[in-house]
Order: structure tokens, then sequence, then C-alpha cells
């Protein structure tokens, strides 16, 4: 585990930058949209250095108490501990009445980590709760990348404060390029409709690329 | 991996929220596939925080409701296409549209084996017109199938029918059309009623190229 741990921090301190991939050819037109700000939903997303040196590689999102959280997640049977984690604060049904947020790297699986991968999530989810007032329970996370490695949590733990400090109504460009891995291009989109009494808008972003044939319940 | 995060002003109970999420994930994200492999991280986490002046959605059989929930869809359906159009290495996005399934599950099991064929995607990567490899992908899924019955078209373009290569089949035109950036194959396997849609992309060296070194 020290040399898993060892080896990806070595990678990091050498400045081993991320070969990005040219953008798809398949890439829609005019880049990301421009989304409708969704009220009492804040992003943020910074450089914690989780793989790779030079690109912003966790994203923060800040929930106003009173959010619903639905979700699906892979049923892989050797899914990863965030997911497994997620699935179970869903399950206890939390009440909207505190708030909620979702914290998420890129870089590192924590997949196939043994229990390290449950003491990951504790910690970035611990944290986050911790610096945004929140119960731990209301805390999502995901972890994307290499499988095996066990991720170095401390690095994002150290970044916290700095992600809420950064949180905005206007970033959420900037998280969904935070969560991209071998992704040519963020993804966004958008509706609005009419609701009883004022519009209803709902903006989503998207990271995907390869290990996709999604299975998701 | 895919990873999806939908936020959302609107008021609706969790549960609520659940229910709408859930049946729209199967003609959605479940609906794609780019190179057959499902990841140890998929999720989806949908927030609507209640800010909204909007009354909340209660019934879901509200008209709001619906509205919602088309809405929601529609979200997801261009977040997946997305995903399949950044699909490493990927230059074609195609839909894979299988008709006169004789229930809904056979339908999703022909669909997902031509979309899931290296074969099939490799032909498209070469603007190869193969539909002997629809045959193949067909014949092997599963699906209740008879050569008899069974069509096979790309865009207008009708390549097989009745147990044989259709006596309008052109060559050239259908080589042609592969040269589209998006293509939509559509298999009609005459034994009843059921349709799906899912959604694919080539297979190119890129794919190998990304992929081979991925941990180093």
């Amino acid at each position: 585990v020290a040399d898993a741990v060892g080896e990806a921090a070595d990678k990091v301190a050498a400045g081993v930058k991320k070969k990005l991939n040219p953008v798809s050819p398949l890439a829609p037109k005019g880049g990301f949209p421009a989304l409708p700000r969704i009220a009492g939903a804040e992003f943020a997303a910074i450089e914690a250095g989780v793989r790779y040196a030079g690109r912003k590689d966790v994203m923060l999102v800040r929930l106003v108490p009173g959010t619903a959280i639905a979700g699906a997640f892979t049923t892989s049977a050797t899914r990863a501990a965030c997911v497994l984690d997620c699935e179970a604060k869903l399950k206890q049904r939390p009440g909207v009445r505190d708030g909620a947020a979702i914290v998420v790297n890129s870089g590192n699986a924590n997949a196939f980590t043994g229990k390290l991968g449950q003491e990951s999530v504790d910690a970035v989810t611990g944290s986050a709760a911790k610096a945004l007032g929140i119960p731990s329970g209301r805390v999502f996370s995901s972890s994307t990348g290499v499988i095996g490695e066990p991720l170095p949590h401390e690095r994002i733990v150290a970044k916290i404060d700095d992600l809420k400090a950064a949180l905005s109504e206007d970033a959420i460009e900037l998280a969904a390029r935070a969560i991209m891995t071998t992704d040519t291009f963020p993804k966004g989109a958008a509706a609005v409709i009419d609701g009883e009494g004022g519009k209803i808008k709902i903006a989503g972003i998207a990271k995907g690329s390869g290990m996709i044939a999604p299975d998701m319940a | 991996t895919m990873l999806v995060y939908i936020f959302t002003d609107a008021t609706i109970a969790p549960a609520a929220l659940q229910k709408v999420v859930s049946r729209q994930v199967g003609d959605t994200f479940n609906a794609i596939t780019v190179d057959s492999d499902t990841s140890t991280s998929d999720a989806l986490i949908v927030a609507a925080t209640g800010k909204s002046k909007a009354a909340p959605i209660g019934d879901l059989r509200g008209k709001v409701a619906k509205a919602f929930e088309a809405a929601l869809r529609g979200v997801m359906m261009d977040l997946a296409h997305q995903v399949v159009r950044d699909g490493e290495g990927a230059t074609k996005l195609v839909e894979v549209r299988v008709e006169g399934a004789a229930d809904a599950a056979d339908a999703r099991r022909a669909a997902m084996a031509i979309a899931n064929s290296p074969l099939v995607k490799t032909a498209i990567a070469g603007e190869d017109p193969n539909w002997g490899r629809i045959v193949m992908a067909v014949g092997k899924s599963g699906a209740r199938a008879d050569r008899d019955t069974m069509s096979i078209r790309f865009g207008d373009l009708t390549l097989a029918e009745k147990g044989w290569r259709s006596p309008s089949y052109s060559e050239e035109a259908a080589a042609a059309y592969m040269k589209n950036d998006e293509l939509k194959i559509t298999v009609d396997l005459g034994l009843g009623k059921a349709a799906t849609s899912v959604w694919t992309c080539d297979l190119t060296h890129r794919y190998i190229d990304i992929n081979a070194d991925y941990r180093s």
C-alpha cells in the first residue's frame, strides 16, 4: 500500500501532466452550453494533485437545506467504496432538513482498495461535512480514475477549505472540467419548464468516455 | 466511468424524485455503450434544491410533474449521448434501433449485441456497410430471431430482408451513407411489437492508443 501511494505521489512530485486527448470530432459545436443557475447549488473546483499535476481534479458542490437527493449507481459486483457509501446513505432515507454536498475527484477511482477505500471515503466526506457544517450522511462522494491504488485522500482533505472558499453558483463548468479523465470535452445540458407560479430549471454535468456500458439501478 | 450530477431548483420529495430518476435511467444512461465495459464507479446523483418559486411537485400524474419528468429525461438523454460522442477514439455516433422484437427484453438483447460487437464497430470505423456483421450479432444475441422475417436498414437504405440481400441494395449508396458522422442502424425482427434504441460509437485505432497505456 505504501508503495502504491508513494508511486502516485512521486508522479505528482515530478509534475507529471496528463497528456490531453484531441477534442472528439463528435463534440457538440459551440463548446460547453450556458447552463442556468440553480438557486441553492454552488460549485467549486481545485487542483489537489490526486494523480496528475497542472489541472483541477476535485470538485465540491454545496446544496442548501431542503435539498432532496436521488440517485442510481453501478450494479457492478466490484463497485468502489464511494458507490457503496452513496448507496448506504440514500437507503437511510435522510431527511431534507440539512444541507448536502457532493465531492468528486478524478485520477484515482478508489476501487479495489480494501478497507482503505471506506477510510478514504470517510475522510473526504467527513472533512467536507465538518467544513460545511452538515451531517456526513448528507455528503456524497465519487472517485474516477485508476483502479487498485489507494486514494491519497489527504490531498483532497487539505483542499476542502479552499474549495469551500471558492464556492459559486456560476462555477458549474469548472466542476464539469474537474471530473474529466480521458474526456476530451466537458459535458453539460439543461432544461427550463413552466411550473405553477414560476420556472423550474434543470442543469446537469457529466463525465465519461471509456469503460462505458452503464448498468445502473 | 460515467459520472452524472443533475441539479434542479424544483421542490419535490426525495421519494418522488427517486421514482422519476429510476424510471428514466433504463432508456437513457443504461442504453449507451462505448466499449461494453461496465465501470466500478458509475454514479448518477440528482439534487432538487426546492428554491424555485414554482409550487411543489406532488402528484407525479399531474401536468407539471409530467413536464418535469420529460425535461429531466431530456437532460439525461442529452448527457448520455454526449458521453457516447466522447467515446474514446470515436468518430461516429450510432443509434441502433431494434423493432419487431417478440418482447422488450429481446429488443434490448439484440440491440446491445449489435452495439457492443467489435466487428460491427470496426466496420463502422472503416465506413464499411457490413450488414453481415449485423446478422451475426443478432444471431448470437440470444434474442428470438428468424432469418426470413428480419430486415436491416442503414438510414433509409434497406440492405437485407426476407433472408436475402435486398434487391434494392446498392453498395455505392450504402458506402456513401457510412461516411456520415451520425448513423442509424435499424433491425426489424418481424416477430412482435417491441422496440428499443441504444447508442454506441465506432471502434478505432485511437481507442487502443488511449487505453493501452492508461495506468502508466
